[in-house]
């Protein structure tokens, strides 16, 4: 998981582009 | 006149039908490639193009993941497990979709259209065909946006990771979705009672297709002549 460490802070961000 | 009201109603199925209706609200905006204009044209610059591109998209393809009725319902291991197998499929879809009005060309942005010389000079020739093949079999179907955006949430449910944990709550996923496009179908294509299986079956193209770009990328960046962005990187190595 240590690897994946930009998808996981992209998905645990609660606002999302789409909410921009 | 004995007619089913709900049924003849254009747009009957379409309000009913809540989760296409959240998955067309979910559906994000075209992003612009904007090649560097002072760059002269060559493979390395039409390739840098595409995996800055891959990687905004990236970005914005995360987003619209948790917009999806139930993905973020998921545990964030499974939600990273699914995006981890799917990412490209889901890139690759979107290509297809905003090139369904031209002919031969892959609209990969409004401003980064592809035909077969651009194909071969980045070196994506191959590729690009085995994409054009996935254009013509939905424009063949005549594929609307509903059935596009259910397709594309569908497939990213579908994309069999190895990694999942809870097996039970990806499958209710896959059910709610497909329930929503077997709906879809059955209100507005009254005419083909197979439409959903028939979009359904096009899924293993996009596969061998996504399964031809993350190897024909991932040895690109063994090459270490193309710039790559972090989250593109990442999920490169994610296979």
């Amino acid at each position: 998981k240590e690897k994946h460490k930009i998808l996981h802070r992209l998905l645990q961000n609660s606002t999302s582009p789409v909410d921009l | 006149h004995g007619l089913p009201q709900k049924r003849t109603f254009p747009l009957g199925g379409l309000v009913e039908n809540k989760v296409v209706s959240l998955l067309l609200v979910a559906e994000p905006e075209s992003i612009f490639a904007m090649p560097d204009p002072t760059v002269p044209d060559s493979d390395i610059k039409a390739l840098t193009t595409l995996c800055d591109l891959a990687d905004r998209e990236l970005v914005v393809n995360i987003g619209w993941a948790k917009h999806i009725p139930g993905f973020s319902l998921l545990s964030l291991a499974d939600q990273m497990s699914l995006l981890q197998s799917g990412w490209m499929e889901i890139l690759i879809l979107r290509v297809v979709f905003r090139s369904l009005a031209l002919e031969d060309k892959l609209v990969y942005a409004e401003d980064y259209i592809m035909d077969e010389e651009q194909s071969k000079l980045a070196g994506v020739l191959d590729l690009n065909n085995t994409i054009l093949q996935l254009v013509k079999k939905y424009k063949t179907m005549r594929i609307d946006k509903e059935e596009f955006v259910v397709l594309k949430a569908i497939s990213l449910a579908n994309s069999d990771s190895m990694q999942i944990e809870d097996v039970e709550a990806v499958q209710s996923l896959q059910d709610v979705l497909h329930g929503a496009l077997q709906d879809y179908e059955s209100a507005q294509h009254t005419e083909d009672p197979r439409r959903a299986g028939k979009l359904i079956m096009t899924l293993p193209l996009l596969r061998q297709t996504a399964a031809r770009a993350v190897q024909h990328f991932c040895s690109i960046k063994q090459e270490g002549r193309v710039p790559m962005h972090k989250l593109f990187l990442e999920l490169l190595e994610a296979r």
